[in-house]
């Protein structure tokens, strides 16, 4: 190496004139894009204040969605060796309390890894579906529940966030003012196409438009298509059940004598990890809010007041027989990824995600003519949760 | 995670748990 450093030649050549032109264009070209995409993101992105003590900064400060994905790697991508698998899966139900007898596969050898054992389904008798007007979509701990009032949701005893923040709102914009807290972030309206779902535009809607005027000409037409008669009869009772009376309603608008309630379970890490349909409902949208994955501990829930309106969450907008329904899964650092049965293009927790406080729209009124929307039946699985 | 509901219902609808409790999917949480 010494020989040839001292012995070789060296010989200079002058660089061609293009290349060097092509050169400083390439470069002025990269500055101008980047200060172009730094200038359109501080138009359209606004970063949410997070306002809470030191911990949370702290945990802002992490990259938590990168570790929440390095996390689902881990546990989705690499498989156990068989011999480890029993004795873990016991640790992990023995640590999280986990009722392994519950389970629908209790040979524990057969889940490959913790992502599957997490995503484990039931015996189909041990959850009896109660007959009451709503029941739990999950296994979980009841937070809080209750009316909301003005607007706003109250998710620790004296901590309140705006419903707007919550499920989005017509105007898509929110403003900061200075100084106030993050119930007012944030929302611009990014809206998709997605294969045969048409684009509902703006959270107000009419439900005559959602119905047709004659609830009875949309059964006329999957008559023609030539459904079964007994199947269409069994719809038609569902259906009736469904429709309200025909007027306007929005989100923050109820019918007379009526009034919106909230209800929060969060789900710990050792609970069953599917969501199911809490009542008969017709999904008729949904929206991603593409968000943060900060824990839903109850311990982070008290220290971040707006940590739900924060974290990236699928809310689901529909109606049921007293009007306005809606279900929201929440995720959280271990499970960022939401899945919902009937929207197999959702993809939640993705790298190339929005950027944060934005949402995407997508309508599922052509899931089915008869309910222009998705009909889901109490006790129905709608989804889950996912590690990573 | 969390599964937050929120809905409209009539005035006297009732909710049938307390907070803190322990709940399974398919169980009653609120009657008319």
């Amino acid at each position: 190496f010494n020989e040839a450093w001292k012995k070789t030649k060296v010989t200079w050549y002058p660089i061609p004139v293009g290349l060097g032109i092509a050169f400083i264009a390439f470069q002025h070209m990269l500055r101008v894009y980047v200060r172009e995409k730094r200038k359109e993101q501080d138009t359209t992105e606004f970063r949410p204040i997070i306002v809470g003590p030191w911990q949370v900064h702290v945990i802002d400060a992490l990259p938590l969605r990168a570790l929440s994905r390095l996390w689902g790697r881990i546990n989705n991508d690499y498989n156990l060796p068989v011999w480890l698998r029993e004795p873990f899966y016991k640790s992990y139900s023995w640590l999280f309390d986990c009722n392994l007898e519950e389970i629908e596969n209790t040979d524990l050898k057969s889940y490959p890894n913790l992502g599957s054992f997490f995503y484990r389904a039931l015996k189909p008798d041990v959850r009896p579906i109660e007959n009451a007007t709503l029941v739990s979509p999950a296994d979980g701990k009841v937070l809080s529940f209750g009316l909301v009032n003005n607007g706003k949701l109250e998710q620790v005893k004296g901590i309140t966030y705006s419903l707007d923040a919550f499920l989005g709102r017509k105007e898509g914009k929110y403003v900061i003012e200075p100084g106030k807290q993050i119930v007012d972030v944030v929302t611009s309206t990014h809206i998709v196409d997605e294969k045969e779902f048409a684009n509902v535009n703006g959270i107000t809607y009419s439900l005559d438009a959602l119905l047709g005027d004659d609830p009875v000409d949309a059964t006329k037409q999957v008559s023609s298509v030539g459904e079964d008669a007994s199947v269409q009869s069994e719809e038609n009772n569902y259906k009736k059940e469904l429709d309200v009376a025909k007027s306007v309603v929005n989100l923050h608008g109820v019918r007379e004598g009526n009034t919106l309630y909230f209800c929060v379970i969060y789900l710990s890490p050792g609970d069953y990890h599917r969501f199911h349909s809490p009542t008969n409902w017709v999904v008729e949208m949904r929206r991603h809010f593409a968000g943060e994955l900060f824990s839903v501990s109850p311990y982070m829930l008290k220290m971040l007041p707006d940590l739900l309106v924060l974290n990236e969450r699928v809310a689901l907008l529909g109606r049921w027989r007293y009007g306005f329904f809606s279900m929201i899964p929440v995720g959280a650092t271990n499970v960022g990824s939401i899945r919902i049965n009937f929207d197999k293009a959702l993809r939640t927790n993705r790298r190339e995600d929005l950027p944060v406080g934005t949402y995407t729209e997508v309508s599922y009124k052509k899931a089915s003519k008869l309910f222009d929307g998705q009909p889901l039946r109490a006790g129905d699985e709608m989804g889950g949760f996912c590690l990573g | 995670s969390t599964v937050v509901l929120v809905f409209e219902a009539p005035i006297d609808f009732k909710f049938c748990m307390k907070p803190g409790q322990k709940i399974k999917y398919g169980q009653k949480i609120g009657e008319v």
